[in-house]
């Protein structure tokens, strides 16, 4: 699965996923990608979201809207993904990873599986990596 | 507003040869999806710019890369969404399109509706005019190597993949 999730100069957000899904699934299995509110979501009022891991899982809690949800709640996104990957994996055992930005431009990359390859450009900057504390 | 996208290119285990690959395909996408925003493009458009990305990239499970299922066939899904006026398209169980992420969007902003799948959605793609690509052109040889592993007897495609996302 692959995700992004951008912040524009009028402030406005978006996010995109796309997936080949599970190996060996079985025809016509569809996974959480492309299900509003489980593989994204976006609302300039809070931020976007991009999912990827356990479809089946993220579509249980609405991975995608569940994050949001809690930065409606005042949490900042690394928080606010924490929170939800700690649920999923709580509620329902299921492992993923996400990226997230806010209103503000703040952003996160967070996974509670042992590997996820991101990248982020800010500022000009830019940050990449595939394991926990890059 | 300074500008800002973040890519992922999924939470799999990737095996050491593949992590180069990797780093440089999400390094790719993000640079080109905020290539579009420096020139003034839309969020949207930046999105839509990275996935696409990626989806030509074999080192993903998307577009050219992905995984097959269990007829050794390609069967994609893709979202996008707009978080200025919530707009949303996506597709599922699309097979010969290079990029699901462009149908989506085209399903965002030429229909009333949300989702399209399978049949329904390779009507779309034929009167969008979104070419339709052999399915081989999808389907890489690790992806092939990995159903033909997965179809072995004492193979568990569930359990492996259980701890990886």
């Amino acid at each position: 699965t692959v995700g992004a999730v951008a912040v524009d100069s009028g402030g406005n957000v978006a996010c995109a996923t796309s997936t080949g899904g599970l190996s060996n699934k079985l025809i016509g299995r569809v996974g959480d990608t492309a299900c509003i509110g489980s593989g994204g979501y976006a609302d300039n009022h809070f931020g976007a979201t991009s999912t990827t891991g356990h479809g089946e899982s993220i579509m249980k809690v609405v991975l995608a809207r569940l994050i949001l949800y809690h930065m409606e709640q005042g949490m900042p996104p690394e928080v606010a993904a924490d929170t939800a990957l700690d649920y999923m994996k709580t509620r329902v055992g299921g492992l993923g990873g996400v990226i997230v930005v806010n209103k503000a431009g703040e952003w996160a990359a967070r996974f509670s599986t042992k590997q996820m390859s991101w990248a982020a450009v800010e500022d000009d900057n830019l940050h990449y990596g595939i394991y926990a504390g890059e | 507003m300074k500008p800002v996208i973040v890519v992922h290119g999924g939470a799999g285990r990737i095996f050491k040869e593949q992590e180069e690959g990797c780093r440089a395909g999400v390094v790719r996408a993000a640079l080109r999806g905020y290539s579009v925003l420096k020139q003034g493009g839309s969020a949207v458009d930046s999105v839509e710019e990275a996935v696409r990305s990626m989806e030509d990239d074999p080192h993903f499970n998307a577009g050219c890369g992905s995984v097959l299922n269990e007829k050794g066939e390609v069967e994609m899904d893709a979202i996008i969404m707009d978080g200025k006026n919530l707009d949303s398209g996506a597709v599922s169980a699309v097979k010969c399109i290079a990029n699901p992420i462009k149908l989506a969007r085209l399903v965002m902003e030429k229909t009333k509706h949300v989702l399209l799948t399978d049949h329904g959605a390779h009507l779309f793609a034929q009167a969008t005019g979104v070419p339709e690509v052999p399915r081989e052109k999808l389907i890489t040889e690790r992806s092939r190597e990995r159903w033909k592993k997965n179809l072995e007897p004492d193979s568990n495609p569930e359990e492996f993949q259980k701890d990886l996302g």
